[in-house]
């Protein structure tokens, strides 16, 4: 059933194996093979055969839990049981790698490029309108300091023609 | 083949990461 | 039959199935081989101990193989089965389920060129980003610079401002009103001073 967990599936399964094997290897199977062995020693062949079911399972089951603790298993196949419970809900097929690097590292950079792009819009936005700001302030220093020029040219002109009725007047009074 | 499809199938698992790693750097730099 | 490699299954656990199963296939076939010949050897160990036993080792070899050849036949075909469902049920990444790692390939997909035209963007950003950052530098240089021209004017005008201060202070409102007035006033002197003369000299004359 869906419900069961791939840990208890594989010991399901495995248990499965071990009592196929077992039914397939009957004692009946046994004997035959043994035949003379058996027919001379039916009772020890009898307790040597149940040591051999004994000891095959065993070992096999003793082999499952090895490998289960070697890798892990339990732990990894119980975080996949949880991936499939969370994807339950998706029916189509989901992403797989298409062999193509370059191809397949688009997405996991994409987010990081698209807010780069997005920081960098915002920076420039911000500094374009800095920009405008500190544009409007040149030009209303470039007319203050027209301004100013004008003033002081206007104020050096009215001391030049001062200056030449200085030198008017010096002429006047110099005059013999 | 069985060692390079584990091979293949480890870069696809952490080179994705690392190389995130190091282009977020390069983001940050370039920031900077 | 082309083999599956089961790459995204390896991605998750870290080796692929097909090795999984192989190690557990050679496992349990170790462990069967050994325990027959455990049952051998037990056999052998009992039939010495029976005196007179017509039952030769030979014969228990054949007894072995021929039920370890049957067992070997029903564990292939058992253990076959098994490796299929372990394959498809358990060491197997349902077609619709997307690894954590991958989880971004959901979210978001550009193609070649739509990842292309993103980066030349960030570019152009990059360049415009660093146009208005020397604009903005020249803009602080020549308000910079228009600060000090307009103090060196400022300072300028307030110069003529002190002249003319000192002028007011002296008296004179209008340096230059002043002046001409100085200019008349100097012509009419002069032109009394003539005049002083002419009447001088006539009297002298006369």
């Amino acid at each position: 059933s869906p419900a069961l967990s791939r840990v208890k599936l594989l010991d399901t399964m495995v248990d499965t194996f071990l009592q196929k094997l077992v039914a397939a290897g009957s004692y009946q199977r046994f004997t035959e093979c043994f035949k003379c062995f058996s027919q001379l020693q039916s009772e020890m062949s009898q307790r040597i055969y149940d040591k051999f079911v004994t000891q095959l399972q065993t070992s096999i089951l003793e082999e499952i839990a090895e490998i289960k603790a070697e890798g892990n298993l339990e732990a990894v196949l119980n975080a996949l049981d949880a991936l499939v419970e969370e994807g339950k809900d998706r029916q189509e097929p989901a992403w797989r790698p298409s062999g193509d690097p370059e191809k397949d590292l688009r997405s996991p950079l994409l987010p990081y490029f698209l807010q780069q792009r997005d920081t960098l819009r915002r920076r420039v936005q911000r500094q374009e309108a800095e920009n405008r700001q500190l544009a409007e302030q040149v030009l209303n220093g470039r007319r203050q300091v027209e301004e100013l020029q004008l003033q002081c040219r206007a104020r050096w002109q009215a001391w030049q023609a001062l200056h030449r009725e200085q030198k008017e007047l010096l002429a006047v009074l110099r005059e013999p | 083949f069985d060692e390079i499809i584990v091979d293949i199938a480890t870069k696809r698992k952490q080179y994705p990461r690392k190389i995130l790693e190091c282009v977020i750097k390069i983001i940050k730099a370039k920031r900077e | 039959m082309s083999v599956d490699p089961m790459t995204y299954e390896a991605q998750f656990f870290g080796f692929t199935p097909q090795t999984c199963m192989l190690r557990i296939y050679i496992a349990f076939q170790d462990y069967l081989f050994e325990v027959m010949q455990a049952v051998e050897q037990v056999i052998l160990k009992k039939l010495d101990g029976i005196p007179e036993c017509e039952i030769s080792p030979v014969q228990i070899r054949k007894c072995t193989e021929k039920f370890l050849c049957f067992m070997k036949g029903r564990f292939d075909k058992l253990f076959g089965k098994m490796e299929q469902l372990f394959l498809q049920l358990i060491l197997r990444i349902p077609p619709n389920i997307l690894l954590p790692e991958d989880k971004s390939q959901e979210v978001l997909t550009y193609s070649a060129e739509e990842f292309q035209l993103l980066h030349k963007e960030i570019e152009q950003l990059q360049e415009k980003y660093k146009t208005e950052l020397c604009t903005k530098q020249a803009f602080l240089a020549e308000l910079e610079e228009q600060k000090i021209v307009q103090a060196k004017l400022k300072k300028t005008l307030t110069v003529f401002d002190e002249l003319e201060n000192a002028g007011r202070e002296n008296g004179t409102s209008d340096f230059r009103e002043s002046l001409v007035f100085l200019v008349q006033n100097s012509r009419k002197l002069q032109n009394i001073r003539e005049n002083v003369e002419k009447e001088g000299k006539k009297l002298k004359v006369s």
